[in-house]
């Protein structure tokens, strides 16, 4: 009896004790997950990030993604790309894969004319494909890149030089004309989307800034962790006026979209090796006027 | 790769998206 009691608790003990161990540690290791993906990143940690060689990172792959591929080469390549982050190539202009000579042509490929519809009806529609990260009203200098995650709205756009308003103190209301609300929206786009942006109203965009920065990943995980992200990445912000008054537009890069292009401004170039805290303004001039729709530019690699 | 909308309009504008939807370019996102 005694030599089948021990066994059975033999038997016990090692079928269930390694699952229970195991359970233990899903358990911790999701825990751990939560918290960690709660928690936002400390200055130090930011400091940390920042000092990685993410730029030379970003101009190396663009080096590489611009490099023409042998045409053999182009489906596997890019069929690659495409199952992995999901590109939709039907509704690509050429869906011959061997018609773009590198990555980066591919990533920046443009769509079949007609496959996406400006709804008219709305006063702002979405500029490019992605998904909506946050959106809402603007109550005070900090807006919501994500629930509960902030940025400086003075630190992005900049000083306000380009209205009269300088004698209001408030920076939010000194982009005010009337007895107006101050909005924002936040797209992210993924690897696999179509990486072209159009115009989101029908605006005059008269001044150009552009921010070197970091670049840092905006994904929104990141976008989760990293308070003020869009403040300390490179970016293109366009500001001008709307029917209803202020009205900007910025293309924020990320580390392997480091990259922007707009075709209405020859002058602005992204990526640079040498990174610089000034800002570049530029004046556009009354003469730009873009609808709902019209192409604005492109994100490229590296 | 990120487009931050920074606008004014009447406090009766209204968005037509949710967090999180997947938007396409073109797509109504809001009106007054």
């Amino acid at each position: 009896e005694r030599t089948s009691d021990r066994f059975e608790w033999k038997g016990i003990l090692t079928r269930f004790v390694p699952v229970g161990i195991c359970l233990i540690a899903v358990m911790q290791w999701r825990s751990y997950r939560k918290k960690s993906s709660e928690r936002l990143a400390n200055k130090w940690e930011i400091d940390c990030y920042c000092m990685l060689p993410l730029r030379t990172v970003s101009r190396w792959w663009g080096w590489l993604a611009d490099k023409e591929i042998p045409e053999f080469l182009r489906p596997v390549v890019y069929g690659l790309y495409a199952n992995t982050f999901g590109v939709k190539l039907s509704e690509a202009l050429h869906e011959d894969l061997r018609s773009y000579p590198s990555l980066a042509d591919f990533f920046a490929r443009p769509l079949k004319s007609g496959i996406r519809q400006v709804d008219h009806e709305s006063d702002l529609v979405s500029p490019c494909d992605g998904t909506v990260l946050h959106f809402g009203t603007v109550h005070t200098g900090e807006i919501e890149q994500v629930k509960g995650v902030t940025y400086s709205l003075e630190k992005f756009l900049g000083e306000n030089t380009w209205n009269n308003n300088n004698n209001v103190k408030d920076y939010r209301t000194s982009l005010l004309h009337n007895a107006h609300t101050l909005y924002q929206c936040v797209i992210y786009l993924a690897p696999g989307d179509y990486h072209r942006f159009h115009s989101a109203a029908n605006w005059k965009p008269t001044h150009r800034r552009h921010f070197h920065g970091e670049l840092l990943s905006v994904s929104p995980r990141i976008a989760k962790w990293v308070p003020g992200l869009f403040c300390l990445n490179e970016r293109a912000v366009y500001l001008g006026s709307w029917d209803h008054g202020f009205f900007s537009y910025t293309a924020v890069g990320a580390t392997n979209v480091g990259t922007v292009k707009v075709y209405c401004d020859k002058t602005l170039h992204t990526n640079h090796p040498k990174k610089s805290d000034r800002c570049k303004d530029l004046c556009l001039g009354n003469g730009t006027y873009f609808k709902k729709g019209d192409p604005f530019g492109e994100f490229r690699m590296g | 790769s990120t487009i931050v909308l920074v606008f004014e309009a009447p406090v009766n504008f209204q968005f037509t998206i949710l967090p999180g939807d997947r938007v396409q370019m073109g797509q109504g996102l809001g009106r007054v």
